[in-house]
């Protein structure tokens, strides 16, 4: 089973 | 004031196909470079940015810097009563609260105008640096488009593997399992048919297809689309811009975040 990660995770609000 | 004139109006129409199904509200960023947007999906999983370069128009006009922040689905449906043949005008006064589109039927004296009311979004920008791919692969965008809807018809997610000279998209589900394996191709009489593959170390990551397919309604601006992979770290699916001239007008890209195996 995989889990779906979140874009916001990986890039920094700026 | 800004206005920005595209003879090309179709290129609009088609950048709003791939992207209001994705993202319903996003402010396009107005400046004198050209216009720009940046929105995340709802569910936060994936990114989309826009790019279309001042000089792709063939008028633009941006005195400062404008957001213009909208609701997608209604400017797609705007867009919707452009022909394919259209020039496509975007006018915007300084502190308006509407946008004003034109457009004009080639040959013909027909014009048609229609507005669209702006919105103010509270935007979060994110940052995405800019570092090298381990995988690097270009192919040709309805080839993508194929196999991401195939085997969406067999699970939900996509495994997506890279060695040496070769790709592998797989999927699994309840009926079954299906794999599509793509070769680097020797070289191209027709370059928009070519597969190339550039592979710093092996790759093997996890993607849902809903998100691909939607990424995949971008298929009509390029005939070659590319992916770049990294463990650990967002998919970028990238289509670049060009007009009938074969002129480079910007990009969309799409960042997908990964499945992570428990």
């Amino acid at each position: 089973k995989s889990n779906q990660t979140r874009i916001d995770t990986f890039f920094a609000a700026k | 004031m800004f206005e920005a004139k595209l003879i090309q109006g179709a290129i609009l129409k088609k950048i709003l196909d791939a992207i209001k199904d994705l993202v319903n509200e996003a402010s396009w960023d107005c400046s004198s470079q050209g216009m720009s947007l940046q929105a995340m999906d709802t569910s936060h999983v994936s990114l989309v940015a826009v790019q279309m370069k001042a000089d792709g128009f063939d008028k633009y006009r941006c005195d400062r810097s404008v957001t213009l922040g909208m609701n997608l689905s209604s400017l797609s449906k705007i867009l919707k009563c452009a022909g394919n043949d259209d020039t496509i005008t975007l006018k915007a006064p300084d502190d308006g609260d509407k946008i004003t589109l034109v457009f004009e039927a080639k040959n013909e004296s027909e014009t048609s105008e229609y507005e669209v009311k702006l919105m103010n979004l509270d935007s979060e920008y994110l940052g995405i640096p800019d570092t090298p791919y381990s995988v690097n692969v270009k192919m040709p965008s309805h080839k993508f488009q194929r196999i991401c809807r195939d085997l969406q018809q067999i699970g939900d997610a996509v495994t997506i593997s890279c060695a040496k000279d070769s790709i592998r998209f797989a999927a699994k589900g309840d009926l079954g399992s299906g794999t599509v394996n793509l070769c680097q191709t020797a070289s191209a009489d027709k370059p928009e048919d070519s597969v190339s593959i550039s592979m710093q170390e092996p790759i093997i990551q996890s993607f849902a297809l809903k998100y691909l397919n939607h990424f995949a309604k971008a298929t009509p601006l390029s005939p070659q689309v590319s992916l770049s992979l990294s463990p650990d770290v967002p998919l970028v699916v990238e289509y670049s811009i060009t007009d009938d001239d074969g002129s480079d007008f910007g990009y969309i890209r799409y960042y997908l975040a990964p499945k992570i195996d428990e």
